[in-house]
């Protein structure tokens, strides 16, 4: 009962059971099972062998498997824990599960520190969110002077680096986003709560995709 | 005063790439 797939899922290296991850995470054991539909899904887009790969990624974030970019770089990275070059169904589940709208937000700040401490020193550092800035400016097709970006980047490292040390610790970055909490708005998505709608596992999949 | 009043927010800035929008991924 309830192990349909499950001679397949043995097979798939990384796979976690389904109980343990939403034992972990804010997921129900059926979130997880709808989770592991998509996931086939995206690890199977390029490279058919269960595991995410960083063109797949981009495949799904940009429908362009060669288009590289700074943040889906470290988005990678960090879904990426055991820094193996492809993501696992248990990775998958466990970086998702801090997007969940019940997710502690403490997890979702950490999360924003990691992702914008780019060389992970431990600090966000202004050369770090310069770049990031032209990164973006880049990406929009934003032409901003260069004195304008270093106002606007001196401004915000300013108003973050409260120490004045000339490094975002982890315990300023907290502060600076209690004061603009629209900085982890990015961290929940609201699809989360509804992925069992959009990827009913429970429902034998036919394995046949319309073209 | 010459000062700019209200700049943008530079994390703001980078919080609109496409990319940290991980809501893609449940696109059809």
């Amino acid at each position: 009962m309830g192990c349909y797939h499950s001679k397949r899922t043995k097979e798939t290296p990384g796979y976690e059971e389904p109980t343990v991850l939403a034992a972990e995470t804010p997921f129900t054991v059926s979130e997880v099972e709808a989770l592991y539909e998509l996931f086939k899904k995206l690890s199977s887009s390029v490279i058919d062998d269960g595991l995410i790969h960083k063109e797949e990624l981009q495949l799904a974030l940009f429908r362009n498997k060669n288009r590289r970019n700074l943040f889906a770089d470290r988005i990678f990275d960090l879904f990426d824990v055991k820094r193996n070059g492809v993501i696992e169904f248990g990775e998958f589940v466990r970086s998702l599960g801090v997007f969940h709208p019940n997710a502690p937000v403490e997890d979702k700040i950490h999360f924003t520190f990691r992702l914008y401490d780019l060389r992970q020193t431990g600090f966000i550092e202004r050369e770090e969110l310069k770049e990031m800035v032209l990164a973006i400016l880049h990406e929009s097709d934003l032409l901003l002077s260069d004195d304008v970006v270093e106002t606007i980047v001196d401004k915000t490292f300013s108003d973050a680096d409260l120490k004045g040390d000339g490094k975002i610790d982890p315990e300023e970055w907290k502060e600076f986003v209690s004061k603009n909490p629209s900085l982890i708005k990015n961290m929940t998505l609201p699809y989360l709560k509804d992925i069992t709608l959009a990827f009913p596992s429970f429902v034998l999949s036919t394995e046949v995709e319309d073209s | 005063s010459p000062k700019s009043p209200n700049l943008i927010n530079a994390f703001q800035l980078i919080g609109m790439s496409s990319c940290l929008d991980l809501s893609g991924l449940f696109e059809k």
